[in-house]
């Protein structure tokens, strides 16, 4: 066999039962990884890069709103989203890593981006994001990311003054790490 | 928590995580996701880790990176050391959670010890992608 290319993707381990998750749920979450695969090992099929191909199988579940992770990430204790990302290169142990972002729409590319424009490895929340702008990685308005059920599912814990990994928290029988 | 892991056509790999964290998180708590070594990491020689799960428990093991040492200095194979690190010593912790891995001969594992993990993997030599959800 040629040179062996493969890809694997995760959308969260946790309470997700087959039993307590609806069929037309399970469809979407099927949906989102089909679409993040499918995109993704293209890429690779395409000579694409092991790090374009991860870049581009995150990117993709970032967008995809049922996933915690960029939009539909889940809400913090301010009733905002405070989110991170890393990405590594095998080829050279070279990484980056952001935390603390609040407005970048896919922080996967800006952890890339700090692994080939910065001298540094990881950056954090203002900081993060002033070099976000200054390498044009899209920013978007607090409501881009908050969809309604994972602000439903933010009330409902704040009210009992509970933290919980998003696959512990209210409808969230299925819900994801 | 969202993660992907690769075997490019030139035999690199490569690692990438991104989550929101926890559900009314506070204090900016930071989980594994970000840190290298515990929630992503990749080394052509040995191996590509994501996790997801507890964040706090798998920056305790340094995850990651646990199972590309048990490879370079222990000499396992990824589905052994992904396995032992998971199924032996998260559990032993009593953290709840999984990671995807390959390894430079495109071999894939997708361990996990919660009741499911949303997870799917491609390869070459197959015809369609392999997507599950459930245990």
């Amino acid at each position: 066999m040629s040179q062996p290319i493969a890809i694997a993707i995760h959308g969260g381990a946790g309470n997700i039962r087959m039993d307590k998750m609806p069929a037309d749920k399970q469809q979407s979450y099927q949906k989102g990884l089909e679409n993040a695969i499918k995109v993704s090992y293209d890429r690779l099929a395409g000579n694409g890069s092991a790090m374009d191909a991860v870049e581009t199988a995150v990117t993709r579940m970032e967008d995809y709103p049922l996933f915690n992770a960029g939009r539909g990430s889940v809400v913090d204790h301010r009733g905002k989203i405070e989110m991170e990302a890393a990405i590594m290169d095998g080829a050279n142990l070279e990484a980056g890593a952001a935390v603390g972002l609040e407005r970048t729409r896919n922080p996967v590319a800006l952890a890339r981006a700090i692994r080939h424009h910065s001298q540094h490895i990881m950056l954090n929340g203002e900081g993060a994001e002033n070099f976000a702008r200054e390498h044009s990685i899209p920013q978007e308005d607090e409501q881009y990311f908050i969809t309604d059920h994972r602000y439903d599912q933010w009330v409902q814990l704040d009210e009992q003054g509970a933290v919980s990994l998003d696959h512990n928290a209210p409808q969230g029988g299925e819900e994801i790490g | 928590t969202v993660g992907a892991v690769a075997l490019d056509g030139n035999g690199h790999l490569a690692a990438a995580t991104s989550t929101g964290g926890m559900v009314n998180k506070k204090y900016n708590r930071i989980g594994d996701t970000p840190l290298i070594g515990a929630g992503t990491y990749a080394d052509n020689r040995w191996g590509a880790v994501s996790t997801t799960g507890h964040g706090e428990y798998f920056m305790r093991l340094v995850a990651a990176y646990s199972v590309i040492s048990m490879r370079e200095f222990g000499g396992m194979e990824l589905t052994r050391a992904t396995q032992l690190l998971i199924h032996h010593k998260l559990d032993k912790l009593g953290g709840q959670g999984g990671l995807i891995a390959i390894d430079p001969s495109g071999r894939i594992c997708m361990p996990f010890n919660a009741p499911g993990m949303f997870r799917a993997s491609m390869r070459n030599d197959a015809q369609e992608p392999l997507i599950a959800m459930f245990d």
